[in-house]
């Protein structure tokens, strides 16, 4: 595992564990959108079903547990729970979520990988998850009155996307063929989405500087493609085999 | 060219 890879589970971890605090100890779900949520519980329950049949470390089934735990029990929480319940701005939160499952299982049956239940349904989420943040979004702007916890929570989110990305772009160059290319251009797209969208300020700024720390590891991995090329053509020149420096 | 994709990302 990368440190890209590291750092966007742990700023994800941290967006959950900031909502998760304010609902349960605040007891309240102001400025959080309840369609969010829902989107990503199901994004999770369809992304997991491997859960118990593929094992591929402890720390991922322990991480899979933990942000399918905590994504049902916040909608529990915002659903049944009679304080936080109160808090919650339905008014506002009007977002018709349902209108995004419907393309993204089109898509997702359209554009796949291969043609299973599983990889579909994996599909599907890993589109879904690119704009479950919609409602999020827009119940921000109606409201515009944005708590530090709600404010922290978009940050951690957006900052997670970020880091994945630069989790793929390391991949590429390190294991090509573990690069999955429908989701990096789900992520791709969400981040223009999100500029085109230019709501939420922070949301906009963390993408930003994650983009720009991209294009910096982008810009060393290019020197040390210059650092071959080097060696190539001083060989090809010069009549000798290629050899690298250590 | 291996039978099924592996996830191994969250």
């Amino acid at each position: 595992m990368n440190v890209f890879r590291l750092a966007g589970d742990m700023t994800h971890l941290i967006s959950v564990l900031v909502l998760l605090l304010k609902i349960h100890t605040i007891k309240s779900c102001a400025g959080v959108s309840l369609k969010t949520q829902e989107l990503y519980a199901l994004v999770f329950s369809t992304r997991y079903l491997d859960i118990f049949t593929d094992f591929t470390s402890l720390y991922n089934t322990v991480m899979k547990l933990i942000f399918l735990g905590s994504s049902f029990s916040i909608v529990w929480y915002m659903r049944h729970h009679k304080l936080v319940q109160r808090s919650y701005d339905k008014d506002h939160d009007t977002f018709r979520h349902q209108f995004l499952v419907l393309p993204c299982l089109i898509l997702a049956l359209l554009i796949h990988e291969q043609f299973t239940f599983k990889e579909v349904m994996w599909t599907f989420s890993i589109y879904l998850e690119a704009v479950a943040i919609l409602p999020q979004l827009v119940l921000l702007q109606r409201t515009r009155n944005i708590d530090n916890l709600t404010g922290q929570y978009v940050f951690f989110l957006g900052a997670y996307r970020s880091l994945y990305i630069l989790n793929w772009i390391y991949r590429y160059f390190t294991e090509p063929h573990y690069v999955h290319w429908i989701s990096t251009t789900s992520m791709f797209c969400v981040v223009l989405f999100c500029f085109g969208f230019t709501i939420f300020k922070w949301y906009l700024i963390s993408v930003l500087l994650l983009t720009l720390s991209a294009w910096m590891s982008g810009f060393v991995q290019t020197l040390l493609y210059a650092d071959f090329f080097y060696y190539y053509i001083n060989s090809w020149k010069n009549n000798v085999k290629l050899t690298l420096q250590a | 060219d291996s039978e099924t994709v592996e996830h191994d990302e969250l």
